[in-house]
C-alpha cells in the first residue's frame, strides 16, 4: 500500500498533429498539478483535499474544458458541472448549471459537507455558492476567444463536441434515432 | 473535463471531476460529470473520474462499473477498467482510477487522453496518446 494520483485533463479526438504551442502548455499544466497532488499526498493531506487542490488549479487553467476555459453552450453561455465523493463514509457532493462560481469543485464539495443532500443545480447551487461566500465571476471570466470559436463552427455545422474532438467524432445535435447506441457515427 | 482521483497514505480514496460539457450542448443538459456513478465513484476499494462523451458515460454507469467489476468478479483494477471501457461505445470515454492498494489505471477509448499519474514508489507518466 501507498499513496497514488491520477487526473485526467480530457478525452477526445486529439491529432497527433497537435502543434506544440496548443500541447504544451497543456502537458505543464498537468505536470504541475500532478506535482502539487503528489506533494500534498507526500505532506499527509487527505485524498479528499487533494483531488478537490488538484481540481481547483486545472479549472484556473483556461486551456481545459472547466472553470475558466468551459466551452459554450447553444445560447454562448457557460453552464458548468463539477463533483466529488469521498470513499470514507460515501459521502457526495455535485453541481450543475453554474455560471459564476471560479471553482465548481470547492461548491461541490460545500453541498456535501454543509447540507443533507448531494446535488444542487442551477439559480439553487448559485443561491447557495452566494451563501456559502465563494469566489465569482462575471461570466465573461470563464470564456475564451478559443471556446467562441469552437461554438460557431459546431453552430455551423448543427453539432455537438467532446473535448479535442473534431467533426468525425460528433453527432447532430437533433433526432436521435434507433441508430443511436451503434458506433456508426463515431468513426 | 478535468478530473482527479487519489488515495492516501492511510488509505482513502476520493474522486473529483470537473466540466465545461459539450460544445454547443442545449442549455440545460446535464452531463455525467455530476452524476454519482456515471462520471464520478469512490467507496472503500476504489476511486474513478471519468470523461469523453456524457450521455454514453451516464448509459454504462461507467465510474461505478468500474468498482462492481472489481466487487463481484474480483478483477485487479486496471483489468476492471479496461473491461468497462471496452464495452462502452468506442470513441466516447477515457478514466483515470486509483485502488486501495495503491494501483493506478488510466484507460480511454479515444484518439487520446490528457493525463497524469504518480505513485508512492517513485513511478510517475505525463502523457496524451
Amino acid at each position: 500500500m501507498g499513496w497514488a494520483i491520477a487526473l485526467h485533463g480530457g478525452a477526445g479526438d486529439i491529432p497527433r498533429t497537435l502543434p506544440p504551442e496548443r500541447r504544451e502548455p497543456r502537458l505543464a499544466t498537468l505536470r504541475r498539478c500532478l506535482d502539487l497532488g503528489a506533494a500534498a499526498l507526500r505532506a499527509g493531506r487527505s485524498a479528499l483535499d487533494v483531488v478537490e487542490l488538484v481540481v481547483r488549479e486545472l479549472e484556473d487553467c483556461p486551456h481545459f474544458n472547466a472553470g475558466k476555459g468551459s466551452v459554450l453552450t447553444s445560447d454562448g453561455t457557460v453552464e458548468m458541472e463539477a463533483s466529488v465523493m469521498d470513499g470514507a463514509g460515501m459521502r457526495c457532493g455535485a453541481v450543475s448549471g453554474l455560471s459564476t462560481v471560479v471553482n465548481p469543485i470547492s461548491l461541490a464539495r460545500l453541498i456535501m459537507e454543509k447540507t443533507p443532500h448531494i446535488y444542487l443545480a442551477f439559480d439553487g447551487a448559485e443561491a447557495f455558492a452566494r451563501d456559502q461566500g465563494v469566489e465569482v465571476r462575471d461570466q465573461n471570466h470563464f470564456i475564451t476567444e478559443e471556446n467562441i470559436d469552437r461554438l460557431r463552427n459546431a453552430k455551423e455545422a448543427n453539432r455537438v463536441q467532446i473535448d479535442y474532438t473534431q467533426y468525425n467524432y460528433t453527432q447532430p445535435i437533433c433526432a436521435p434515432n434507433d441508430n443511436d447506441d451503434d458506433n456508426s457515427r463515431t468513426g | 473535463t478535468v478530473g482527479c482521483v487519489a488515495v492516501d497514505a492511510s488509505g482513502s480514496l476520493a474522486s473529483a471531476t470537473s466540466t465545461g460539457g459539450l460544445v454547443n450542448k442545449m442549455a440545460g443538459r446535464i452531463g455525467d460529470t455530476p452524476v454519482i456513478g456515471a462520471g464520478t465513484y469512490a467507496n472503500a476499494l476504489c476511486a474513478v473520474s471519468t470523461t469523453g462523451k456524457g450521455e454514453d458515460i451516464i448509459r454504462h454507469t461507467v465510474a461505478r462499473d468500474v468498482v462492481a467489476v472489481m466487487e463481484h468478479r474480483g478483477l485487479p483494477l486496471e483489468e476492471a477498467a479496461a473491461r468497462v471501457v471496452a464495452g462502452v461505445p468506442r470513441g466516447s470515454v477515457g478514466l483515470v482510477a486509483v485502488s486501495a492498494a495503491g494501483e493506478v489505471t488510466m484507460a480511454y477509448n479515444t484518439t487520446g487522453m490528457f493525463r497524469a499519474c504518480a505513485t508512492e514508489d517513485g513511478y510517475s507518466e505525463v502523457a496524451i496518446w
